[in-house]
């Protein structure tokens, strides 16, 4: 483990609160504004009797945007503009639609099992066309329970750093570099928790998630390529390049 | 790199 001075630390948790917070896409008192705007009986079947690569190109453009925030994040995270190129796109490759899910938990009713998605709050049947419903329950089922830990915006940031920075990925050239970082980024969210005064095992149901996050990432790749296989054309050419980039 | 061209271009652009 590297040693790190409480000072360091407190300046890495400044630091990455700010570039979550620059970069979330949505700040949470817009999202409180939004939230009693639920998608109505008649929208929801609308969304339901969209072709399946109508309401799948939907979604890709709806994740893409939101890469596009993390890419602005992990830019601004301390330490990963240094790391060689391989590196930072690995790391983005493999970690950015893991970030996406945890920041889907800002997004995220749930009273009412919904989700902030194209203007609106929908609950998990406005996706039924995409004809992945096992997926997509997993992914409400996911957001739940971190919602449930009730993670303050510097806590979210540290844990989103953490999982970009993951150093087991594969393919890494400098390994060990990103392990530097992900353990001092460890450090700092062990470190805010403390400070935050949580005291429930916290960071253990954090570590949990981790797995969790990667069976929800392979389960989408399993599903976008059983649709690619049906629909190759809409892929190719409908599909934004970067979700091609990242996911073909 | 032509593989993750869109990628390295993000990386590029300076951070607004």
């Amino acid at each position: 483990c590297p040693t790190v001075s409480m000072a360091e630390l407190d300046h890495l948790v400044q630091v990455t609160s700010k570039s979550h917070l620059e970069t979330c896409q949505y700040l949470r008192e817009e999202l409180h504004q939004m939230s009693w705007q639920k998608f109505l009986q008649d929208e929801v079947e609308s969304y339901q009797s969209k072709p399946p690569e109508v309401m799948w190109q939907l979604c890709a453009v709806k994740i893409t945007e939101a890469i596009q925030y993390v890419v602005e994040f992990a830019k601004r995270i301390d330490g990963f503009m240094d790391l060689c190129q391989n590196d930072q796109i690995v790391l983005l490759k493999a970690g950015s639609l893991e970030v996406v899910l945890v920041r889907m938990c800002r997004l995220f009713d749930s009273q009412n099992n919904s989700v902030y998605f194209d203007g609106k709050f929908a609950g998990p049947d406005v996706f039924k066309a995409l004809g992945c419903d096992d997926l997509i329950s997993s992914v409400f089922d996911f957001a739940k329970s971190m919602c449930s830990l009730h993670l303050s915006e510097d806590e979210l940031a540290l844990f989103s750093a953490f999982i970009l920075l993951s150093a087991d990925r594969s393919w890494l050239q400098e390994k060990l570099q990103v392990e530097k970082l992900q353990q001092k980024t460890e450090l700092a969210l062990q470190h805010v928790l403390q400070k935050n005064q949580r005291e429930d095992g916290a960071l253990n149901k954090l570590r949990c998630k981790v797995s969790a996050l990667r069976s929800l990432c392979s389960r989408h790749a399993e599903n976008l390529s059983a649709f690619r296989a049906v629909y190759p054309d809409i892929v190719r050419t409908h599909f934004p390049p970067l979700y091609k980039e990242l996911f073909g | 790199k032509e593989k993750h061209k869109i990628l390295h271009q993000l990386l590029q652009n300076s951070t607004s």
